[in-house]
């Protein structure tokens, strides 16, 4: 399977990429946060896309269940789902926001921006 | 639609064409309409902003610790803000109520009600702005002392030398009132906080009035009032919805019934 996948792609045929760090970008204002955050208005934020299937590379740094998972996974796609590609390296940003006593407060807010994704 | 934000020049900027895909009810255009829809929220919002103006310092502190960020730095190593990773500033509500009369004590008071005892304190500063004083003839050139006390009682917490003949620009002057938050309840037990200022001349203990120091408070900016930062440190890893909570808890409170129907749906699409 994971042989006729990479001869697919060779020829163009429209395949969903394995698990990698993706765009995604937040904007405050548009989720309606701006009347209480003052900085950042936005910031890229990341998130995790793709596949985790047969064979998992190694900077995926798959857990040892994540490897079982996927080896069933290929082994028989009905009775096991692939596992999840999700952030496994998240970093902090700092924001200035209003409080509820309007008081103005900076914090560090752990777990904001991903920076690597794996399957797990 | 006012924003009371900040907008960081070094805020990444990458992939801008990027946004979060919203659908139906739940899109910024519509949102943007229940707001237009609303005066009463409309109004609400801009006070609310309106309201608070944040102190340089503030801004300060955000930039350098956030551009740290961007360059792998942990900003709780900064010597400056003491390991916290909150910082909060509370700006005086005092007034100096007699206008002619010479200012010998002068009280700085906060609220602090919305400290949590969740987090660890770990710090805490008055930072006071002196201004040049107007009549120089009045204020002698040379040494003068200001002290900081608790309200309540004479013992000291901090203290400042300052030189009349050097210290004729503006600016502000930072006194550690660490020694209020330690060996107390924790100051959210405790709504309001409250501080004065004393000065003398030179080594002795012949008050002056601060007036002539530059710490008159009459006709003000919001940006010249005193804060008192407070630096926390959280105990475990806290999420966006608790600020969330509080904020509808707040505003929950503030609002009338009559107007809160509309605001409640919008703010619930919101959310």
């Amino acid at each position: 399977t994971a042989l006729s996948n990479r001869h697919g792609k060779r020829h163009g045929k429209k395949s969903k990429s394995r698990c990698s760090k993706k765009a995604l970008h937040v904007n405050f204002k548009e989720l309606g946060w701006d009347d209480w955050i003052i900085a950042p208005l936005d910031y890229e934020a990341y998130h995790c896309e793709g596949l985790c299937d047969f064979p998992l590379r190694s900077h995926l740094e798959p857990t040892n269940h994540a490897i079982i998972q996927t080896l069933m996974n290929s082994m028989d796609p009905n009775s096991t789902p692939p596992s999840c590609c999700v952030p496994t390296k998240l970093s902090p940003i700092s924001i200035l926001y209003i409080d509820s006593g309007n008081n103005v407060v900076y914090k560090q807010y752990e777990d904001m921006v991903v920076e690597q994704c794996g399957c797990r | 639609f006012q924003s009371a934000a900040l907008i960081s020049s070094s805020a990444p900027r990458r992939n801008r064409g990027t946004r979060i895909p919203y659908d139906g009810p739940r899109s910024p255009k519509f949102l943007k309409e229940i707001f237009a829809s609303s005066p009463s929220l409309s109004r609400h919002r801009d006070e609310f902003k309106d309201a608070v103006v944040p102190h340089d310092y503030m801004i300060s502190i955000y930039r350098t610790y956030s551009a740290a960020e961007k360059l792998g730095i942990n900003a709780s190593f900064f010597r400056s803000s003491k390991s916290a990773n909150t910082i909060t500033s509370f700006v005086d509500r005092g007034k100096d109520d007699l206008l002619h009369s010479p200012l010998r004590r002068q009280k700085y008071l906060f609220d602090v009600s919305t400290l949590s005892d969740k987090e660890e304190l770990v710090g805490a500063e008055l930072r006071i702005f002196r201004k040049a004083p107007g009549d120089f003839q009045a204020s002698q050139p040379g040494l003068y002392g200001i002290h900081l006390l608790p309200c309540r009682s004479e013992r000291l917490l901090d203290s400042r030398t300052i030189d009349l003949q050097e210290s004729r620009k503006p600016g502000w002057e930072v006194l550690d009132v660490w020694g209020m938050f330690k060996n107390r309840h924790h100051p959210s037990q405790e709504n309001q906080l409250c501080v004065q200022l004393r000065g003398t001349i030179g080594k002795s203990e012949t008050e002056i009035d601060l007036k002539q120091l530059g710490f008159d408070r009459n006709g003000r900016s919001q940006q010249e009032k005193a804060i008192l930062v407070v630096y926390t440190r959280s105990r475990k890893r806290e999420n966006l919805f608790n600020e969330m909570k509080e904020k509808i808890k707040s505003r929950g409170s503030r609002w009338s019934e009559e107007e809160s129907g509309l605001q409640f749906k919008a703010r619930r699409r919101r959310r």
